[in-house]
């Protein structure tokens, strides 16, 4: 479910 | 990177900015034989300040910045976490250990049990994650647990009712930051292919609708003049 951004925010 | 997520990092930066400021009005009144104004202010009443939801805060950053050294993502990202990490820690370590800081926290106020946060929390995030490794777990215990962390924080609030501006705006600037990143990720949603992330969508809304109380009194404060006060 996270191909978009891997814990990318903060 | 969207506007919507910088100017939610940039408001979560300020907060803790905020936080800092008031600390260090408090600790430079330590060699003064006469406290500047603001300090006596400061040092009569309570600071207003939940350690209990700064101890949580930091714990929060502990558990999801795991990857600090493991996963490079960018100098922006790398440089934030750092700064989210040593500002909690530090903030707690003031509240706990400075001789004067401690002395303007208000101990009987914040009565509020951090285990009835954390435990919830933790056996949520081992039953509902994405995945079931060490790394994941925590992340989405510090999801669940930064949901909540306010808390304590909103609760002192509405106890001690007075509310130094500092510590209005510190919330303020928090619930901000959560509200920008709702719409940061509408925008991611519509933007980028395939970015779903159920977990921090819901987590994160939860977070903000805490604040929706709060932001109720801090505007209506705003549009009449008045100073920030919660209902008993």
């Amino acid at each position: 479910a996270k191909d978009s951004g891997e814990h990318d925010e903060l | 990177m969207n506007i919507f997520r910088l100017a939610g990092d940039m408001t979560h930066l300020m907060s803790v900015l905020v936080l800092l400021l008031k600390i260090h009005t408090i600790k430079s009144c330590a060699g003064k034989s006469y406290p500047c104004s603001l300090c006596f202010i400061l040092l009569e009443s309570s600071s207003g300040i939940s350690l209990k939801t700064q101890e949580l805060y930091a714990l929060v950053f502990a558990t999801r910045y795991l990857d600090i050294f493991t996963d490079f993502i960018s100098v922006y990202n790398t440089i934030m976490k750092l700064i989210f990490l040593g500002s909690s820690f530090s903030i707690v370590w003031y509240i706990r250990r400075h001789k004067i800081v401690r002395r303007s926290y208000d101990k009987d106020q914040d009565t509020f049990r951090h285990f009835f946060l954390v435990l919830p929390c933790l056996l949520l995030a081992l039953i509902i994650n994405e995945k079931f490794t060490f790394k994941e777990v925590l992340w989405t215990f510090s999801l669940y647990l930064e949901a909540v962390a306010i808390l304590p924080q909103l609760i002192l609030l509405q106890r001690t009712r007075n509310i130094d501006n500092l510590t209005g705006q510190y919330v303020f600037l928090l619930g901000a930051y959560r509200a920008l990143y709702i719409l940061n990720w509408i925008y991611r949603y519509f933007t980028e292919p395939h970015y779903v992330h159920w977990i921090t969508w819901i987590s994160g809304l939860v977070q903000t609708l805490l604040y929706a109380d709060f932001f109720y009194y801090y505007f209506s404060s705003l549009k009449n003049n008045v100073k920030l006060k919660l209902p008993a």
